[in-house]
């Protein structure tokens, strides 16, 4: 297989408790980032629309063209189609741009489809979270059609506003641990 | 005198009048929340009642995509609303509310399909969300990157805060210490939002930098052409520099502005809190100008600023110029240990990785920005 996140994290937050492996039939919604076409010529539109200097400045893009131009080659939606299919997951949602698919499966159709990756329930506060502590894979013949699969290690965010009191009491502890 | 950052603090520093509001029914802006946190309709209206007496404003989100509960509302979800809402005065806000609808789900990501499946979206998003570069994998951070592109070309301008942690820090498998950088800040397709704070922390003075506004060099993305320049000028000037196996002096830069971050006053669950801080403080107060600045432009018929860095640097590249305030004092945080000493960059002469190019001196900002 083909692991096109092996450098992310696995690593479960701190504030984030495991409460074991989901049943097989619970259900998931996993994301699918297809690949786009033309990135290259994204590129230097965005440095012409973006650029005050440039006759087309301000020249932006609907949303139609967009998907015009970065919509996936229909070999990579009928790829990954036939795969999903092929595993019985039908009715993947997709959006305006067509490079994204969200498709709703059973836990244990969303482990022979990602080889290697076994899904378990985190809880923290009240919020509680599925995602995979192990790698998936994919198989060699979607590497060329697919970035990525969301929905299996990165958790959501924790990040909280500062309050100065706080900040003063961690500034002071650094200070007192660079003292020492 | 004053005790605390409050609307009309902000708007006295970046001297925003009393006639400075929006007049556009169809210019919007947007903040998005990843936490499973709500603002509270009567927080808001409460907020403006307390301190938006002195400017027209609109005291309701008129657009939530999205789930919002009607729990306890959050500090942050509270602070991004009241603040995006007090510079972008009178402008229709929305809020995108993703914690995420399925346990399975990654609520940025959510947020980015959202983004790109909607025809009609706000001309400008403040985000305040991000991980650390090295958390994430470089499949999913470039095809994010490309997601930012996409927007970009629709013309829609998206901030993000540069996070609250400085230069970070990192130990690496010998021992050794490196910066910490963050993404989405680090991606040269959105502009970056740093932290100020006041000299005189109870008086409308200059601005210095705020000891955690974050800010740095990413590990994946390399320098973008647009802050080339701006960026070898800081680090050929800057009297004194971390060792380079710190950071990658190659990579994309930021933060590309900034704006006070230290000392807010937020109305979250009816009671008026003071001493929040963070650029998650900064970001929506610059999202509000932005989207100020959209609206002029817009009632002169110009396009809406769209992806803001490559004006934003010419603009300072031609001259001297009064559009932001320079802020040249101060440094942020970093590793503690014998070689830096838990000091990262500090702030210097034009760009620096601590506060970018300063903060907004709204009327001139509007002129510049009316004609790049």
């Amino acid at each position: 297989g083909w692991a096109p996140e092996q450098d992310q994290s696995l690593r479960v937050p701190a504030e984030w408790r495991h409460l074991g492996p989901v049943a097989p039939l619970d259900e998931l919604v996993l994301t699918f980032a297809l690949r786009q076409q033309n990135v290259e010529h994204l590129v230097k539109l965005v440095g012409r629309v973006s650029d005050p200097d440039s006759p087309q400045y301000g020249k932006y893009l609907s949303l139609e063209e967009l998907r015009t131009l970065v919509q996936p080659s229909l070999l990579t939606l009928s790829t990954v189609h036939k795969w999903l299919g092929a595993y019985g997951i039908k009715g993947c949602k997709t959006i305006s741009t067509l490079d994204f698919l969200e498709c709703v499966m059973p836990a244990s159709t969303a482990e022979r489809l990602l080889p290697g990756a076994q899904f378990h329930r985190y809880e923290s506060g009240q919020r509680s979270a599925v995602r995979s502590p192990v790698p998936y894979t994919l198989h060699e013949d979607l590497a060329e059609h697919i970035d990525f699969v969301g929905g299996l290690h990165r958790f959501p965010a924790e990040r909280k506003v500062v309050t100065r009191a706080s900040g003063k009491e961690e500034a002071t502890a650094r200070y007192q641990q660079r003292a020492a | 005198f004053h005790l605390g950052v409050t609307p009309s603090v902000i708007r006295k520093r970046y001297n925003l009048t009393d006639g400075d509001i929006g007049a556009l029914p169809n210019n919007s802006q947007a903040c998005a929340q990843f936490l499973e946190q709500y603002f509270h309709p009567a927080d808001l209206a409460e907020f403006m009642k307390l301190f938006a007496s002195s400017f027209g404003h609109r005291s309701r989100v008129d657009q939530v995509v999205g789930h919002q509960e009607l729990g306890k509302a959050g500090l942050e979800a509270s602070l991004d609303v009241e603040y995006i809402m007090s510079t972008g005065a009178n402008i229709s806000t929305w809020v995108f509310s993703n914690a995420g609808r399925h346990e399975s789900q990654e609520p940025f990501l959510a947020w980015l399909l959202l983004l790109s499946n909607m025809s009609s979206v706000p001309w400008v998003h403040s985000v305040s969300y991000g991980d650390d570069e090295d958390s994430l994998s470089r499949a999913y951070m470039e095809r994010v990157n490309v997601e930012f592109m996409k927007a970009a070309a629709r013309g829609l301008t998206v901030l993000f805060a540069s996070g609250d942690a400085g230069a970070g820090c990192r130990k690496l498998a010998g021992g050794s210490h490196t910066f910490r950088p963050s993404f989405p800040a680090s991606s040269p397709y959105v502009t970056t939002v740093g932290g100020t704070a006041f000299k005189n922390p109870f008086r409308v003075t200059w601005e210095v930098t705020d000891y955690i506004s974050g800010g740095g060099f990413s590990n994946v993305f390399p320098m973008p052409d647009y802050q080339a320049a701006a960026v070898r000028n800081f680090l050929h000037s800057a009297p004194k520099l971390p060792p380079l196996s710190y950071y990658n002096s190659s990579g994309r830069a930021y933060p590309d502005l900034a704006a006070l971050s230290d000392n807010y006053w937020v109305v979250t669950n009816r009671i008026p809190l003071p001493w929040v801080s963070g650029t998650s403080a900064s970001t929506p107060v610059v999202g509000g100008i932005m989207a100020l600045i959209n609206d002029r432009r817009l009632q002169k018929g110009l396009p809406p600023l769209g992806f803001l860095n490559p004006a934003l640097y010419k603009l300072q590249e031609k001259g001297p110029t009064d559009a932001l305030y320079d802020v040249t004092q101060g440094c942020h945080l970093s590793c503690l240990d014998a070689a830096v000493e838990g000091q990262g960059f500090c702030a210097g002469p034009s760009w620096d990785p601590v506060s970018g190019w300063g903060t907004p001196n709204f009327p001139q900002l509007l002129k510049a920005l009316l004609n790049p």
